[in-house]
């Protein structure tokens, strides 16, 4: 198990404390206000209230020790960047900041934080991205040029494997049917196809993409 | 191309609205506050300042005619809770709607959104999920039990595929390998695998664990 200290116990701290403590590790949770640690005691390994702000105090509990450190102050412009520089002064050897904005993120990037997130904004474009694509259940991009996805079957789609001929016509690979909770792997060119079956497809992005246009 | 309307130009909002609109789609965004509402005007279809609680407002806006609408607001809870009610009374077909805790995501479920966003909380439990598994660069569940992940390679998975015997030791199938940039698809069994190659690999979730395992 690893070990993570993470400064700030708001929305986003307290979900990344206590979810790395369901995952086994080990998590010490910082905040100057107790109220706001509260709700989280029970869910990190330690609950500490201090200043992150304060280079010495951090020194002192160790922070070289922890694999990564996440300062996930929100609103306080101020505090988030100089418990990050306070961070990286007391020796933390990996850095997550939060930021608010992409101005912030780069102040962020620029004193030391090793990896900048920005929760609204990223949840907000991958919630676009699924609204964009409503066929794709989901999808895992492997480098620039390939995808694999999960497409959603519609009447356009019926018949067998052989009959669609997807590699022939877009290019792309059936590498599984999800249908139901099963998942049939490396089906062959006699699998009939069903409404509502859920084609993993593997292909360029291109090829993807005019094969989603088919089913939208 | 799609319709939305977005309901509050906050960060969360913003990033939705505009990105839909660069994916190719109508969106019309709603702010009551001109000032929230301008950074996104160039980035949207159009963007109105109202009162999104106003149902007869929200009629008047042809509020039946989007895909779908997502009530964007955060910080005021009432607001939030009855726009979504103004926006369901309007005729909206499909609502989603943002919380800032499970006890308002209850309530505004039961008001009538359709999904309910909690992106603090997901992106955090994202974030930890990234951190509890490091040689995973990222991974696509396929049903309860099956997962498609891309693994980094380290010195103890060197040699060429059929050295590895991946398959017969932990039941899993090498779909790709990922190099650099590229994708190499369908490896034989006669591909050598080099450090920082990501195997690209398909397994039941037991067995992409136990491969995980000999990696961490
Ligand atoms: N100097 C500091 N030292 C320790 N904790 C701090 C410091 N400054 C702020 N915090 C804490 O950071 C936490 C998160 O910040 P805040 O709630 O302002 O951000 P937020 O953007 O609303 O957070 P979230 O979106 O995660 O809910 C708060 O609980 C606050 O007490
Ligand atoms: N009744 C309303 N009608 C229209 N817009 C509203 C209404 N109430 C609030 N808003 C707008 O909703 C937007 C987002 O809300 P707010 O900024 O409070 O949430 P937030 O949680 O900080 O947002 P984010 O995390 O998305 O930045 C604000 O720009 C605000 O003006």
């Amino acid at each position: 198990p690893s070990q993570f200290l993470v400064i700030g116990t708001g929305r986003f701290g307290s979900s990344i404390a206590s979810a790395l403590y369901d995952f086994g590790h080990e998590v010490v949770a910082i905040d100057e206000d107790e109220h706001a640690l509260e709700p989280v005691m029970q869910q990190v390994t330690h609950a500490v209230v201090m200043d992150a702000t304060d280079e010495e105090a951090l020194r002192k509990l160790g922070i070289g020790g922890f694999d990564t450190v996440i300062v996930a102050i929100g609103e306080n412009l101020e505090a988030s960047i100089l418990a990050t520089v306070a961070v990286r002064a007391a020796g933390a050897r990996y850095v997550i900041s939060k930021a608010d904005g992409q101005l912030t993120a780069r102040v962020l990037a620029a004193v030391g934080a090793d990896e900048v997130v920005r929760p609204e904004h990223d949840m907000g474009r991958r919630l676009a991205r699924q609204l964009a694509s409503p066929a794709q259940v989901s999808a895992l991009e492997l480098g620039p040029d390939h995808t694999i996805v999960e497409l959603e079957t519609n009447e356009s789609m019926m018949g067998t494997l052989a009959d669609l001929r997807l590699p022939s016509r877009f290019g792309v690979q059936v590498i599984a049917v999800h249908r139901e909770d099963e998942l049939l792997v490396n089906p062959g060119a006699d699998f009939e196809v069903y409404l509502r079956d859920r084609l993993v497809v593997l292909g360029r992005n291109d090829e993807i993409a005019a094969l989603r246009d088919l089913l939208a």
